[in-house]
């Protein structure tokens, strides 16, 4: 089924937290594309064990509901690089 | 496994811990931090000490709700612990557990603290998460892991631990530390408990918005959220009220007005006809009182602010609003007044901020309107959403087609369109 708004919100929400989405520019409007979107739930995918759809499916939310440790699991995330470039 | 690119620059580490779980005795919390070290160093060149003193290497919390180091922690469930990599700075090996969590061992009920901890002294040792199937650095909580005496880590992890510390020597230091007596029951029958359910920020209205020393304050039923004069949203789960602003009866439900006073700096709250003081983060004795105070003779106020350029107060209620004077203690003159002297401005507002940008902001619904430097009518343009501008939350995607047309004209074409476009 198609994800609702609510599910698509909280999911971006998720995956900016844990390193797969870049975190939100103040500085910039630039919004997420629906490509960056699917490979980052690809990724989250492949990293826990599921079937790499990209497709932010009943199993990915159920995932993102599990308990789990607060540190990120993709530790290079881009706002970290793109700030010590603008430096 | 993964690596954080920062190990320890020596293999005789020292532990303590500094605070303990409501759910397990201090003993046993002890021995099963002993004991979730000990599997990291039976498999690598590192041993630990234990110390009463401060200044440990390894620092074991358990703290709740937001606790300044850009990792709050959410209540039960949700997040379960944090560890910082091996480097200078203060936080090095800093591990720190949700005290909101029914901390046990060895049971299928609450949350195993043995083997969460295991998970964090991997990151204070330099490892980050791994994707491999049965390792205990996954980020996922994976449950109990049986008898702490018994478990040995995972191939992929001693696999990582030794890329770090090397093999262990031929002479194996002490065993690990004996079993706990007793187990653990949980005091309260099963402690599982499924994720509180947070509002969601991005579809919500505000029950009241509050400009408090230069960060903006959404407020929602027990829940708020903080965004920083940067306008950055300092996280994106809302933090309790109740864990933040101490002295607030614990059945309130909402708050429906929160100011900043000019004159001291305290903060008011403001929920149906009584109003709490603060002084930072408590609140006053004496207080709730009565709105009459202020010479209200409403049942509530919708929203209040200070404008910056006079330094009064303001309450807003439905379509009337009044202005108070705090140095001198009484209601302006002349009021109420009506609140459509404000050009643009709806009736019954959420809730109004006189920001740090000079500007001020009404809110109402999933909207908010911007009232230039001193001026009483809204910019043009506005109503802007909250949800985009202060929220983070992205714009809702457009439909996808079901069926991609091949060409105009050649075959109907079925896409899902806008109501009312044709």
């Amino acid at each position: 089924s198609r994800p609702s708004a609510r599910d698509l919100s909280s999911g971006m929400d998720w995956l900016t937290r844990y390193g797969y989405l870049p975190p939100p520019d103040p500085y910039s409007a630039q919004q997420q594309t629906l490509d960056g979107l699917r490979d980052a739930v690809k990724t989250m995918q492949r990293f826990a064990g599921l079937r790499p759809t990209g497709i932010l499916d009943d199993d990915t939310i159920a995932m993102m509901h599990k308990p789990r440790c607060s540190l990120p699991d993709i530790i290079l995330a881009s706002g970290y690089q793109r700030h010590r470039r603008k430096r | 496994y993964a690596v954080s690119g920062s190990v320890w620059q020596k293999s005789h580490l020292t532990w303590r811990v500094d605070s303990f779980p409501v759910s397990l005795s201090q003993e046993t919390t002890r021995q099963l931090i002993g004991s979730a070290l000990y599997t990291w160093s039976r498999e690598s060149n590192l041993h630990f000490e234990e110390t009463r003193a401060g200044g440990a290497d390894i620092r074991v919390s358990f703290v709740q709700g937001s606790h300044d180091d850009g990792y709050p922690f959410d209540g039960p469930g949700g997040t379960l612990g944090h560890a910082f990599f091996p480097g200078v700075g203060s936080s090095a090996g800093a591990t720190h557990m949700d005290a909101d969590e029914s901390w046990t061992y060895n049971v299928a009920e609450g949350t195993d603290l043995f083997a969460v901890a295991v998970h964090e002294f991997g990151h204070s040792l330099g490892l980050s998460h791994s994707s491999a199937e049965n390792s205990i650095m996954k980020p996922y909580y994976q449950g109990t892991v049986g008898e702490h005496r018994r478990y040995r880590l995972p191939p992929d992890d001693v696999q990582g631990i030794q890329a770090l510390y090397g093999k262990r020597s031929a002479h194996p230091g002490a065993d690990a530390p004996p079993a706990p007596t007793q187990r653990y029951i949980p005091p309260r029958g099963p402690t599982y408990r499924p994720r509180l359910p947070f509002p969601d920020r991005c579809s919500t209205h505000f029950d009241a918005v509050a400009n408090i020393r230069g960060e903006v304050f959404f407020f929602k039923s027990r829940y708020f959220w903080r965004v920083q004069a940067t306008r950055q949203l300092v996280s994106l789960n809302p933090a309790h009220l109740g864990n933040f602003w101490l002295g607030l009866p614990p059945d309130l439900t909402r708050v429906d007005a929160v100011y900043e006073r000019a004159n001291d700096s305290k903060i008011v709250f403001i929920a149906g006809g009584n109003y709490w003081v603060f002084k930072d983060t408590l609140v006053e004795p004496g207080y709730p009182r009565p709105l009459t105070d202020f010479g209200l003779n409403t049942d509530g106020v919708d929203g209040a602010f200070v404008w910056k350029h006079n330094k009064k107060t303001y309450f807003f209620r439905h379509n009337r609003y009044w202005r108070f004077d705090e140095r001198q203690g009484r209601m302006d003159p002349g009021y109420p007044r009506d609140s459509n002297l404000w050009l643009g401005l709806p009736s019954d507002v959420d809730d109004v901020i006189s920001w740090t940008d000079g500007h001020t902001y009404f809110f109402k619904g999933p909207q908010y309107w911007k009232f230039q430097d001193g001026q009483v009518e809204a910019d043009p343009g506005y109503p802007h959403s909250i949800a985009l501008n202060w929220m983070y939350c992205a714009a809702a995607a457009p439909p996808e087609p079901t069926q991609e047309p091949e060409g105009r004209g050649q075959r109907d074409c079925n896409c899902q369109c806008p109501a009312g476009s044709g």
